[in-house]
């Protein structure tokens, strides 16, 4: 079973439509591993991405260089997967 | 594990495996014959029956509103609202005038696991699987995404051509037997005036075009009738949409299911995206289930309501 232990999921606001445009191209980077939660649809709104723990650091980075804004909507992937599957069981139970 | 008996002990505020799906749709239909059938319209890829209730009061070719949840597997609060849907339709039938109208002249099919192969691989394989499991002859990756499967602006911008990428169009239009399945039925049916295909998580409505800028020649009626929904959804909690064309909401689309559904003619063609706390995602936790699917039904009641009340 794929388990997701510090995957994180950041959140990027573009500001304006040159960051738009740089956000919009990180859709399309293979490098980073990335999954694409929900994308790119204008300036003001969220964008936010799953980014495996292998490549968390360097991502951050990248966005860093463009100085490109981010928060951590999720620390822990895997964490929130473990309480959404005890919840589930301790229901059926 | 303790099963639900009736629908009436099933927990809709939690997330359930698709077998319990597929035992709450049969339990639905014995508890209310005369209200409640199911039709298999066709099979996944792994061989799952693609389940459709139909909800008639009778009568032949009536004109019908056809709700989809979960065509994308791991948006688990679309699946689970549709249950909760299900269940909302029986009760209110009866006791809401506006449903009980509808419902007296229209039909409603609902499909709540549009994507069972990918729903069975959330639960089992990885949480966060999107797309079908047909697996792309020359590359180790499986699936297609289904919302790009469709034969309206196929494989333009706004879908990709890698096959590893989620958003796949795959291989030609309908490739997707949970695609093939549904047009097979629209087509057939030949009387659907409204498609309403929800998502999650963003927190839209959207009406067409995804792949093109051209407007739609109902742009008029479907941009007052989607404010319109969704000042009814906010009146709940105040949870606040976006709405729009596609293309305009979100960047292009292209192959996307109600793209092609108004090109067939049906003119109340709407995808949703459920709503968004801001700090799960697809992670929803199983109390916003309900509340979710609350505040979506008054949104649904408002595109069903003037579908019913606008006849074409």
């Amino acid at each position: 079973k794929e388990t997701f232990e510090g995957h994180q999921v950041l959140r990027i606001v573009p500001k304006n439509e040159l960051q738009l445009s740089l956000v919009k191209n990180l859709e399309e980077m293979m490098e980073f591993e990335l999954d694409v939660w929900m994308g790119v649809t204008g300036v003001s709104h969220p964008v936010d991405i799953r980014v495996p723990p292998h490549t968390l650091e360097s991502f951050k980075s990248y966005l860093d260089s463009l100085d490109l804004e981010y928060s951590t909507m999720i620390e822990d992937v895997q964490a929130i997967l473990d309480m959404e599957r005890e919840q589930m069981e301790s229901a059926a139970r | 594990l303790a099963q639900p008996r009736n629908t009436d002990s099933f927990d809709y505020a939690n997330y359930h495996t698709l077998s319990e799906i597929y035992s709450f749709q049969d339990m639905l239909v014995a508890e209310n014959p005369n209200l409640v059938s199911k039709i298999v319209i066709g099979q996944s890829y792994e061989g799952r029956p693609l389940n459709l209730l139909k909800f008639s009061t009778g009568g032949s070719s009536r004109p019908a509103i056809w709700i989809d949840t979960g065509i994308h597997s791991r948006e688990w609060v679309t699946q689970a609202s549709g249950l909760w849907f299900a269940k909302k339709i029986v009760t209110d039938y009866g006791n809401d005038s506006a449903l009980t109208t509808i419902l007296n002249n229209m039909d409603i099919f609902l499909e709540i696991a549009t994507n069972p192969d990918g729903y069975y691989f959330t639960h089992t394989s990885d949480r966060m699987w999107r797309k079908t499991r047909k697996p792309n002859p020359g590359y180790s990756c499986y699936g297609v995404d289904p919302n790009r499967n469709w034969d309206a602006g196929f494989g333009l911008p706004g879908a990709s051509s890698y096959p590893c990428s989620e958003t796949y169009h795959g291989p030609s239009a309908f490739s997707e037997s949970e695609v093939k399945s549904i047009v097979d039925f629209v087509k057939s049916h030949g009387n659907i005036k409204a498609f309403i295909s929800i998502h999650s998580y963003s927190q839209m409505l959207m009406y067409p075009y995804g792949y093109t800028t051209t407007p739609v020649k109902d742009q008029a009626e479907l941009h007052a009738l989607a404010e319109k929904a969704i000042t009814d959804l906010a009146s709940l909690y105040g949870t606040r949409y976006r709405y729009g064309s596609i293309i305009n909401v979100i960047y292009q689309a292209s192959g996307s299911t109600v793209d092609w559904t108004y090109e067939q003619g049906i003119k109340y063609s709407y995808t949703f995206e459920l709503r968004d706390t801001g700090t799960y995602g697809f992670l929803l936790p199983a109390k916003q289930i309900i509340p979710t699917a609350e505040e979506t039904w008054l949104a649904l009641m408002a595109l069903m309501d003037h579908t019913y009340k606008n006849p074409y």
